[in-house]
């Protein structure tokens, strides 16, 4: 166990798979996640940050991973 | 694709995230 929750592992690794320099976006992560709301996956997305899994990129609706390189 | 600037500052953010996750890491060790 890595120390994530069940949504927050689902959307990190959403996050680490998207290849583009700019990220995955949140409307992205929601098509991709239907059961999840929006409010849940930005209260994800803002764990995740502080934790420093992931970071923004061109606006504070795009994220990438800090560890795929 | 993007522009110099926007490369800029996707590294700029990484780098903060890359130290901040450092810093949870080793708050994680000292508890």
């Amino acid at each position: 166990s890595n120390g994530l929750s069940p949504n927050q592992n689902q959307v990190l690794c959403l996050i680490k798979s998207c290849p583009e320099p700019q990220g995955i976006s949140i409307q992205e992560l929601k098509q991709r996640l239907s059961a999840m709301s929006v409010s849940i996956i930005r209260q994800v997305v803002d764990f995740l940050s502080n934790e420093g899994h992931i970071f923004s990129t061109i606006d504070e609706d795009h994220f990438r991973s800090t560890d795929n390189e | 694709s993007l522009t110099p600037e926007q490369q800029r500052k996707i590294e700029e953010n990484r780098q903060r995230a890359l130290a901040r996750r450092a810093e949870r890491l080793a708050q994680g060790t000292c508890q």
